[in-house]
């Protein structure tokens, strides 16, 4: 017992009285559910999330086409959903950010990475989306192009683009920037939505990094 | 397990539930409302020490009576009651920037508790 220097009470046999030792009790429930989370303290947030936004990314994160990596590790994992700012978009493309800190840059592997984004697309039209990914190299101030996808969309929706590599490696060192651009660049055309219920967001799965372990002599 | 009740003094587990909304975290955990932590309270006689519960059988009764006649006292460390059986705890939750996170804790339910 840290406070008296004592025995610990589960071992000297004493009942513990519960009304008396609530504050003690939920400040070790505190400290357990920050240790275990490895936080420091616990989030303040900054920019608040619609309901309705997170209810629409729970929805489409439950779907039927959820792939589910089978393998046995007793490492933490965690499944992140990280909406999008869309501060320089134009009309004729819209570019996502993604932030990702503590937990997630450094000592975490990035092991799946998927980009899910509402279209409206006028009647009878498809439209082809580039997705382009930037990345910041190590000594460049400007954004470069590491990777694009091509995605053909028929119909008006959500739609769902699983990412590679260079996307998981960005989100790791805590920013990813994503360009979506429509082939047609016909004005009007088609329209990446991003209201309070269609905003853009990227579905993480995330696992903390094995501990080095050095072997004392 | 034995869960705590009258008045027994024995170890067994209370049942405390941790309501998020009443410590003020209700803003950044989503999910759940509140988990039941519980713990472990009550002694341990050295008979019973390494026994995982009190279960009443004939076999289990001859062998505490054993223990407890070769017991050479409790002096110098004694048995703890501890939990035996945890199980995690799902967690969705905000973190500073506002991403949603979904994870599991590991240990942070205790189901049973018993003498170590």
């Amino acid at each position: 017992n840290l406070k008296t220097d004592g025995s610990c009470p589960a071992c000297w046999g004493a009942t513990f009285d519960l009304e008396s030792q609530r504050e003690l009790l939920l400040d070790l429930a505190k400290k357990s559910i920050l240790d275990k989370l490895h936080l420091s303290q616990r989030p303040t947030l900054n920019r608040p999330v619609s309901r309705a936004a997170l209810k629409t990314a729970l929805q489409r994160l439950r779907g039927p086409q959820r792939e589910t990596l089978l393998e046995h590790d007793q490492r933490q994992e965690y499944e992140i959903i990280s909406f999008a700012d869309t501060g320089l978009s134009s009309v004729n493309q819209t570019r996502l950010e993604f932030h990702f800190s503590g937990r997630t840059a450094g000592g975490v592997e990035v092991r799946q990475t998927r980009l899910m984004f509402f279209v409206q697309l006028p009647p009878n039209a498809t439209e082809t989306m580039n997705i382009r990914v930037l990345v910041l190299r190590p000594y460049d101030t400007n954004l470069t192009l590491a990777s694009q996808y091509m995605l053909q969309v028929d119909t008006s929706g959500w739609h769902q683009l699983l990412l590679g590599p260079e996307v998981q490696a960005a989100c790791s060192q805590g920013r990813l920037t994503l360009e979506l651009v429509p082939e047609s660049q016909v004005a009007h055309s088609s329209l990446i939505l991003g209201g309070f219920s269609h905003r853009p967001f990227v579905a993480a799965q995330v696992r903390v990094k094995g501990k080095h372990r050095v072997r004392r002599r | 397990g034995i869960d705590c009740q009258g008045a027994s003094r024995m170890c067994c587990r209370q049942e405390f539930f941790v309501d998020f909304r009443e410590i003020g975290w209700h803003d950044w955990i989503i999910q759940p409302e509140g988990y039941a932590m519980n713990f472990c309270t009550g002694q341990c006689p050295l008979h019973v020490a390494g026994m995982p519960g009190i279960s009443a059988s004939f076999h289990t009764a001859v062998l505490n009576l054993l223990k407890a006649n070769t017991a050479t006292g409790t002096t110098g460390g004694g048995s703890c009651c501890v939990p035996t059986s945890r199980r995690p705890l799902s967690l969705l939750y905000y973190d500073r920037d506002s991403n949603i996170v979904k994870t599991d804790i590991p240990d942070m339910v205790v189901e049973a508790c018993g003498c170590s």
